[in-house]
């Protein structure tokens, strides 16, 4: 089993959209997919055209500690089954953040599961759930704009991934530009930027895309709404290559 | 003197984009400005081209509480004061989780102050730091995205202001709506959605436009490095008029 969580402290980069898109495209590739949300705004939810729901307090409040399979709602796609989020996830964090071995508590929620891929999709801040999730992750994902405060928060995650080394073998897996948009020097800019400093780290960038916004609002997954989104399958070359999108992942 | 609350939980909306244009525009018009950075990203110092600090943090934290004068920092614009933020922030946010009337701490750091205008810049989350805002200031301004996410974002915040009400007196200010795309129909019919369940408290739109990233880049605000950018002036009707834009405050 993989788990990669999906981070960045600064908000509106595409983190949700990122998790959701990579966990529904790993369930059609036949991989049994888990998507947890761990962000009190209940994004995953909305994204998938679920109603929110407090699965992840009842999995998670210090002493409740339901067992995992009792905490998870089918997505109604095979093989990807989720842990919602709601308002509720704010009281977890009050309460966890007076608990002993806070920052094992998905890591020991996860033991004993049995999927092939977990993915976490974070909130924009640094609080207790993220720096659980960079414990019990193997990998963790960086979804960017293109501009100067996002990759700053690039390298925000990267100095707390390494202050936690102590308890965490997490290793940075893919830093993934989003809202590339061919048209303006300044995300030619950064992105050139991020590849001097990450090289190999950075993936092809995923384009701006309407579809994005669209399918949300019908509580559909890309793959769904608009399969030849642009997002998804990335830019094509004259040589008839295609480079970026969700679809290389 | 007024005190305005800068607030979306949903991420990368414009909220410090907003604080900051709205913050150097009242200064240039003659109001004493003092703009705090209650995000432990630190973003409002990017944006001033200043060193993010941990102002917020000696100012704040409990037992140490520095008098406001001690903490500002000019931001080396007439009338215009700012308090920073860094990753201080984020033990600021933890000590205070357990410190008394953790509410109110805003509220009294401000009590004194002989600003004429106050804006406070919130992250992206349901933290202490969020709540003391909204009970410290007088209104708040919610910028949103033209998208379905961010505009559940507006409405979990009027959800969280009417749950605050027994502690404070603050009221809606208005609803911004940002990153406004002429070209895309999504945007537009988002629009519409806002107007009709809030009425007039929908300012007219922000339009997309690139300078503002750049201008983070340059450490300058909007005023400084394109006086004639879209989304200062808004766009122009045909009659001559213009409609939208933050020249509009
Ligand atoms: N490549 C893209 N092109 C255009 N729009 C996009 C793209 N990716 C995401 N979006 C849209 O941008 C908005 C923000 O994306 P998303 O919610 O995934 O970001 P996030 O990082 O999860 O935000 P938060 O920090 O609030 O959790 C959504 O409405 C989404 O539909
Ligand atoms: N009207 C606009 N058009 C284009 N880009 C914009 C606009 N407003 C803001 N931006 C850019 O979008 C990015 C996000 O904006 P900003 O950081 O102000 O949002 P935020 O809500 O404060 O984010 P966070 O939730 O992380 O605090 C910034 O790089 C900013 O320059
Ligand atoms: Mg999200
Ligand atoms: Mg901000």
């Amino acid at each position: 089993m993989i788990i990669l969580a999906v981070v960045n402290q600064k908000g509106g980069v595409g983190k949700t959209t990122t998790a959701v898109t990579l966990a529904h495209g790993l369930a059609q590739r036949d991989y049994h997919t888990l998507l947890i949300d761990l962000d009190a705004q209940g994004n995953v939810a909305d994204c998938l055209g679920l109603e929110t729901g407090n699965d992840l307090y009842r999995l998670l409040f210090p002493g409740m500690a339901l067992p995992l399979a009792q905490g998870v709602t089918p997505s109604g796609r095979p093989r990807l089954d989720v842990v919602r989020s709601d308002r509720t996830t704010t009281q977890l964090k009050i309460a966890l953040g007076a608990a002993d071995m806070r920052e094992y508590v998905l890591d020991d929620l996860l033991k004993d599961a049995s999927y092939d891929v977990v993915i976490l999709d974070c909130a924009p801040s640094m609080d207790v759930l993220h720096t659980a999730a960079m414990v019990a992750a193997h990998y963790i994902l960086i979804p960017t704009r293109l501009d100067q405060l996002a990759v700053k928060g690039v390298r925000d995650v990267l100095t707390t991934l390494q202050g936690l080394s102590r308890i965490s073998t997490c290793q940075l897996g893919a830093i993934i530009p989003t809202f590339y948009d061919r048209q303006t020097n300044e995300s030619l800019l950064q992105l050139k930027h991020l590849a001097r400093h990450f090289k190999e780290q950075v993936w092809p960038p995923i384009p701006q895309d309407v579809h994005c916004r669209e399918s949300t609002r019908y509580g559909k997954t890309l793959w769904e709404y608009a399969p030849q989104a642009r997002a998804l399958l990335g830019y094509t070359h004259t040589r008839g290559q295609s480079v970026g999108g969700y679809i290389q992942m």
